[in-house]
């Protein structure tokens, strides 16, 4: 089953 | 001193509406440019971001920038109270702690005002990138939230292929497996209906059906949605606001443990 990734994996905080 | 009218506030309600399944409470930010607002939901798996253009509203006044933090669920309570044809003012003074909504039929014969405590909330901004996607899809909005519908009662996650032919949705899950396969269309005298693809290279990604369906409660904003992917990067759902702005959902994909 493909798992969830989370959105800061590819956006930086700011 | 803040001030933004519409003469509907059935917009307003539409946008509320689009954003209040991911989102508890969120921040509007206000300047001279218009409102924005940027969160993600609690889990960190989608964002919104939202965009009103000052240009777009009736009457829109920001002396100084202010960041409005708001609890949706009150905000969603207040506007049940406008008609859909009644005119909205959103009011701050400058430093504020409340907004006020003020409602105004259209023979002006009815005037109500509701005043909301604002939130401070500590809410964390990303930096998005600019990306050039491999395909940006556009078709009827009501046919996505159909297909989404439809799909997501057998499986949790759709896979959505593009190649330059069409775009396949597929899900798979206890009961068997559903695919549907829409092919880009040539309607030019009814735009409204097409189905576009524009296609760099053929993506295949995996997004989770019940963040689709969230974003599918912007669909009475705008006819057309796009969508727009590369590989391993999140999804773009985009919906116009005619004449007042967008309002974009990013998903980060699923992949293979």
């Amino acid at each position: 089953t493909p798992i969830q990734n989370d959105l800061t994996e590819y956006f930086s905080l700011i | 001193m803040f001030e933004a009218r519409l003469t509907s506030a059935a917009t307003l309600k539409k946008v509320l509406e689009a954003v209040k399944e991911l989102l508890n409470e969120a921040s509007f930010d206000c300047s001279d440019s218009g409102i924005q607002l940027q969160a993600m939901d609690n889990s960190h798996v989608s964002l919104v971001s939202l965009t009103l253009r000052s240009d777009g509203f009736d009457k829109y006044r920001c002396d100084r920038s202010l960041t409005m933090g708001m609890n949706l669920a009150s905000m969603s309570k207040i506007l049940k109270c406008a008609n859909n044809d009644d005119t909205v003012t959103i009011k701050a003074q400058d430093d504020a702690d409340t907004v006020t909504f003020v409602f105004e039929s259209k023979k002006q014969e009815k005037i109500s005002d509701y005043e909301m405590k604002l939130m401070n909330l500590d809410q964390e901004h990303l930096g998005i990138p600019e990306t050039d996607f491999s395909c940006v899809i556009r078709m009827p909005s009501v046919e996505f939230a159909r297909i989404v519908r439809d799909l997501a009662q057998f499986g949790e996650t759709v896979l959505i292929c593009c190649t330059k032919e069409g775009v396949k949705f597929s899900v798979s899950g206890d009961v068997g497996s559903a695919n549907v396969k829409l092919a880009q269309t040539n309607n030019f005298d009814k735009e409204e209906e097409s189905v576009s693809i524009e296609m760099q290279e053929p993506v295949s990604l995996s997004f989770a059906c019940q963040y689709l369906i969230s974003f599918t409660k912007a669909t009475p904003l705008s006819p057309r949605v796009q969508l727009s992917m590369s590989s391993n990067v999140p999804l773009v759902v985009e919906y116009e606001i005619a004449e007042l702005g967008y309002i974009r959902y990013y998903l980060a994909p699923k992949i293979e443990d």
